[in-house]
């Protein structure tokens, strides 16, 4: 159900 | 030179058993502030943040920054062999590509020393930005597990939803459909059996039960957690390790097709 996003979609390489 | 010593081992023990199967292998970093890691499931759908401050450790001796690749199976192997009350310090050499766990019980009269082999880990490292969440949640942490648990039975997904109310864990799947609503409870003998809800802006995120069973092996480090929920970001599910830091677990949300 959904669609499942990745924590990479929102947090970027420091 | 690396020398940690933390009398109360058990933490480090319930540290491993909480991440060991969400994340595989990590890097472990250790500097002045303290003991810390970083690291994704293989998914990359969960995150996990462990702090353990150097303040915490009785010695604390870290001559320059490094980080030290672990397989988290073979080290919750390794502490495995510790016993609850036992101290645990770890040590490592400059420039070696081990690390000893020595376990001492409480009357030192036995003393163990397991060496590990260390790993090379390619990770990267996120920024995990400054966040405003709509809604905070600080809850009896078995409380939580219980929810968690319960619903998984029912459905694969949790919809999570606060207003002024309360907070709503729903969930659906074949065989029905299940919601779970906690209302703000102060009034309770003690604290860490309160349930509160701060800044009440209503949201509603959905979520992997699958995940949100994982971050709660973490339940034994602390009596509360906190879920911090905000549109469509990551949830963290946080576990105050006491008087040492924390070990935050972030979720994305599942979003509508």
């Amino acid at each position: 159900r959904g669609v499942q996003l990745s924590i990479t979609n929102f947090y970027r390489s420091s | 030179m690396l020398e940690l010593r933390l009398v109360q081992g058990s933490l480090l023990k319930k540290v491993l058993e909480s991440i060991k199967d969400l994340v595989n292998d990590a890097n472990f970093d250790c500097s002045a502030t303290g003991f810390s890691l970083q690291a994704m499931d293989s998914s990359h759908v969960a995150l996990v943040a462990l702090l353990l401050r150097s303040e915490g450790f009785e010695h604390y001796r870290c001559d320059r920054n490094i980080s030290m690749g672990m397989n988290l199976g073979n080290m919750a192997k390794m502490l495995k062999c510790a016993g609850n009350d036992d101290i645990i310090t770890l040590k490592a050499d400059d420039g070696s590509d081990t690390v000893t766990f020595m376990f001492e019980s409480p009357t030192q009269d036995k003393i163990a020393d397991f060496e590990m082999r260390l790993m090379d880990i390619d990770s990267e490292h996120l920024g995990i930005p400054e966040a405003e969440y709509h809604a905070i949640l600080i809850m009896p942490s078995a409380e939580f597990a219980r929810i968690c648990k319960d619903l998984s039975s029912i459905g694969d997904t949790v919809v999570i939803s606060v207003t002024k109310e309360g907070v709503k864990f729903s969930t659906r799947g074949d065989i029905g459909t299940a919601n779970v609503v906690c209302r703000q409870n102060t009034t309770v003998d003690k604290p860490e059996e309160a349930t509160v809800i701060e800044m009440p802006e209503p949201v509603s995120l959905t979520f992997a039960l699958r995940y949100l069973n994982s971050f709660t092996k973490a339940t034994p480090l602390s009596n509360t957690v906190t879920i911090s929920l905000s549109s469509e970001i990551p949830v963290v599910v946080e576990y105050k390790i006491a008087e040492m830091g924390y070990i935050r677990f972030y979720l994305a949300p599942k979003i509508e097709e």
